[in-house]
């Protein structure tokens, strides 16, 4: 583990008050080894890595913490801090409904997460509807009513329907109309390389001006996480991320480079197949299990 | 050293972190920069084109030249099981192979054995419609082995000449749905054979990828990968690992999400690609 191979470091380099150039120059080595095989970006590691270099260059030593303690403790704070501080929750809405956008790449989770969403506000004694706005994928649709039905929760629908904007305009319609509390709009799965596609993502926001914009990304995903939050906040106002498929073993250094790029916290992990496996996202877990 | 005195030192990490970025994971850049270092000297290479040459080698030496990258057709009924983690693309990839199978004259027929996921069967049926294949399948929560038993038993009364069988998405960590997949392969051999296991890989996962073919290949065994979404800007890197450290060959790739978007895998293509 990375706090064993950080003790190794401090009892083969004397210890003084302060932590040595030498011994940060060791430690940042094994830092940077860690997260790169824990999937975080190279770009998002080497601005980490500085940062870290920065607090702990010079930090007293604690007299109750060892040197490794010490220093575990400022990447711990600082992970923390990049994916987005203590757990953050939907942002609040004073006139509803709120509107909730999911989009990311093909088979991240957004379909699920979506109806996981969906459960869990109905949980709280909200009433969101569901908005199936990927009118592209084979059965989305399909899988969008059936998630619904499962979850308790209504879902617009228009089989046959060929414009996306248009559907979740009325589906937005259809929550003033209803009196419901969230619309959670669902979105085929998209390449940011796709210019088309792309397009039509900011043309779906722009139809429902959604409060919150959820990134969602596989927890297995590797480099190219920084090249998919880059593009997305292009397109839309991102305000979240979702990581998905927590349940797996995947280190989820994705989580890293997608809050680092957006400048915006996880906010929900999906840690199942099942409606019920959403859960708001812990940081400090998170942060142990990329240190590994 | 004055040889290798065309690139210095920031040039040799760009190289590492070229391979980096293209997900290849920190052990097998660091090697292959060392040994482009070593025969650079002793070559006496020292500009950046040859160094790129160098590079590519390096990394076509992890590919087997000669690992059977054609898939495998058995005497009829052929069957082939299509595996992976959840969303990587075997539903979709199921009806691009189905369709070039069409295109070459065999009559496909598949099984519809993910019972779990919503819609499962009804997305099938579309690619199944758009490929020309027959479909069987059973209702949602059916066992998975039964499913793919019974179109074994399809596919020979019909006289087809392949069965693919899509099969639920799982994480390789849940031990039950590995268990799982397993008996669905020793039921579909009680009557029939299993002349491929794919994996499907997508290309945009990191090292989580090495550890997912690690699992199906001592669940089931695998013999061949389909690396998918490489129409994104991931490179698949991972493939790399999988090919050197298990010996598994890729045998296709995905490049979209239409039925024509699957290409056979070419490691002078791929490595060209993932160098940029
Ligand atoms: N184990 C696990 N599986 C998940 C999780 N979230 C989603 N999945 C599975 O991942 C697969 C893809 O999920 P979808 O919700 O269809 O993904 P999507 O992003 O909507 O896919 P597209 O619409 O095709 O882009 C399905 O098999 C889901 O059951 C999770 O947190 N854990
Ligand atoms: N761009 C791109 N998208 C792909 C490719 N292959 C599959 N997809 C998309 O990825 C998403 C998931 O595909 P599926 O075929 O449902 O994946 P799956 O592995 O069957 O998913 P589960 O059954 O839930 O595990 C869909 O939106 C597909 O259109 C590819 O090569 N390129
Ligand atoms: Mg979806
Ligand atoms: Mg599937």
């Amino acid at each position: 583990s990375l706090s064993s191979r950080f003790d190794d470091i401090f009892t083969r380099l004397r210890n003084r008050g302060r932590l040595s150039d030498k011994q940060v120059d060791e430690v940042l080595r094994e830092i940077r080894l860690a997260l790169l095989e824990a999937d975080v970006s190279l770009r998002v590691v080497k601005a980490f890595v500085a940062d870290v270099r920065e607090r702990a260059q010079g930090a007293e030593i604690h007299k109750s913490l060892s040197p490794a303690q010490q220093v575990i403790k400022i990447v711990n704070e600082a992970l923390i801090g990049v994916l987005g501080g203590e757990a953050k929750g939907l942002v609040p809405v004073d006139a509803p409904p709120r509107v909730i956008l999911m989009a990311g790449l093909q088979g991240s989770g957004k379909t699920t997460a979506a109806a996981k969403l969906a459960k869990h506000l109905r949980g709280k004694g909200r009433r969101p509807l569901l908005a199936a706005c990927d009118l592209r994928r084979p059965a989305a649709t399909s899988q969008l009513q059936l998630l619904g039905e499962q979850a308790g929760v209504p879902v617009h629908a228009e089989p046959g329907a060929t414009d996306a904007p248009a559907v979740a305009r009325r589906a937005l319609e259809e929550a003033h109309a209803e009196n419901l509390t969230d619309v959670i709009v669902d979105t085929s799965g998209r390449m940011h390389v796709d210019p088309e596609l792309m397009a039509e993502l900011g043309a779906v926001a722009r139809a429902v001006e959604p409060h919150e914009t959820l990134l969602v990304c596989d927890a297995m995903t590797g480099q190219d996480a920084v090249n998919v939050a880059e593009a997305f906040l292009e397109e839309v106002e991102v305000t979240g991320v979702v990581l998905t498929k927590l349940d797996g073993d995947a280190r989820g250094g994705a989580a890293l480079s997608m809050s680092y790029v957006t400048g915006c916290p996880v906010k929900f992990a999906g840690v199942g197949e099942k409606l019920d496996d959403l859960e708001p996202f812990h940081p400090d877990r998170m942060a142990s299990r990329i240190l590994g | 050293d004055a040889l290798g005195a065309g690139l210095d030192d920031d040039a040799w990490d760009d190289l590492e972190a070229a391979l980096i970025q293209a997900d290849t994971g920190v052990g097998t850049a660091t090697a292959v920069v060392s040994e482009v270092r070593a025969e650079a000297r002793a070559a006496g290479v020292t500009d950046v084109d040859g160094i790129r040459t160098l590079m590519a080698q390096r990394l076509l030496a992890r590919f087997a030249a000669d690992a059977p990258r054609a898939l495998t057709i058995g005497p009829p009924p052929s069957v082939w099981l299509v595996v992976g983690v959840n969303g990587t693309g075997k539903t979709t990839t199921i009806g691009k192979i189905a369709a070039d199978q069409a295109a070459r004259g065999r009559r496909v027929v598949m099984a519809a054995a993910d019972t779990f996921r919503a819609a499962a069967d009804e997305q099938l049926e579309a690619w199944a419609r758009r490929a020309g294949a027959e479909l069987v399948k059973h209702r949602p929560g059916a066992d998975p082995g039964a499913v793919a038993f019974d179109a074994l038993a399809h596919a020979r009364a019909r006289g087809h000449d392949l069965l693919i069988v899509d099969t639920a998405g799982r994480l390789h960590t849940k031990v039950p749905l590995m268990d799982e997949l397993a008996k669905i392969r020793r039921v579909v051999e009680k009557e029939g054979r299993v002349d491929e296991v794919l994996l499907v890989l997508d290309a945009t996962a990191g090292q989580n990828g090495l550890a997912q073919a690690r699992s199906f290949a001592a669940a089931t065994g695998v013999t061949g990968v389909v690396l998918t979404k490489l129409d994104g800007t991931a490179k698949g890197g991972i493939a790399v690992a999988v090919e050197q450290e298990l010996g598994i060959p890729i045998k296709l790739i995905g490049v979209g999400e239409g039925l024509g978007d699957l290409e056979p895998f070419e490691p002078r293509r791929f490595v060209e690609a993932l160098l940029g």
